[in-house]
């Protein structure tokens, strides 16, 4: 699992 | 959601706003790179086209919202309704050299080469040293606005902020995203000279004039 794809970030 | 990445979003979100209300109150953008406005419209624009594909929450489409319009109203004001006072004599920096070398690195260096993947870390890339236009102007004047100096040290800080928030997700959420933290770390030591002037002069309620 990428977990960088969830760019909760701004 | 920690402390560090809502501090700093809210000094991004609090930077933005200064810069809109000093053009605005002072009827004036003079000491403003514009280049440096153009970069940061870039930046969000190529940033938030997930806005389109991807919903994460209320907040995060909020803020998205805001730093597009915002960075084009910005814009609106530099180039349009306030030209004349626009310092494009001193503001000369050249954003090709900035764009180019983001843009080839963000197609060699990405977590995917897809598209929206692709510009975002263009965008990554770019933000982290769209402020170089801006303090190439100060530092070709020689001073800044006390104004505008709160500016980039909200502006500056955030990055800072976001670099303590990732330290924060590392050790408790085990999430890192290399790309982000290196850029962030660049943009970070780009402001490190003018933060020592911001506290040692402007705090002090002096003028920022670098030293001759």
């Amino acid at each position: 699992e990428d977990q960088t794809r969830v760019k909760d970030e701004l | 959601m920690n402390i560090f990445r809502l501090t700093g979003d809210l000094s991004h979100l609090l930077a933005i706003l200064i810069l809109l209300w000093k053009i605005w109150k002072t009827r004036s953008c003079s000491g403003i790179s514009g280049r440096s406005q153009i970069l940061f419209a870039t930046v969000y624009t190529a940033r938030y086209l997930d806005l389109f594909t991807n919903f994460v929450s209320v907040y995060n489409s909020v803020m998205k919202i805001i730093f597009i319009a915002a960075a084009f109203a910005t814009l609106y004001l530099i180039y349009v309704k306030f030209k004349a006072t626009y310092d494009r004599n001193h503001d000369t920096f050249r954003i090709e050299f900035l764009l180019a070398p983001c843009a080839l690195l963000a197609l060699i260096l990405n977590h995917e080469f897809t598209i929206l993947e692709v510009l975002w870390t263009f965008s990554i890339y770019l933000e982290s040293v769209a402020i170089l236009p801006q303090l190439f102007l100060v530092s070709k004047t020689g001073e800044a606005e006390t104004i505008t100096s709160h500016y980039l040290f909200a502006l500056g800080s955030y990055r800072a902020l976001y670099l303590l928030n990732w330290i924060y997700r590392y050790y408790f959420e085990g999430f890192f995203d290399l790309i982000a933290i290196v850029a962030g770390i660049v943009q970070t030591v780009l402001y490190c000279d003018f933060f020592y002037l911001y506290i040692t002069r402007v705090i002090k309620g002096r003028a920022l004039k670098l030293p001759a």
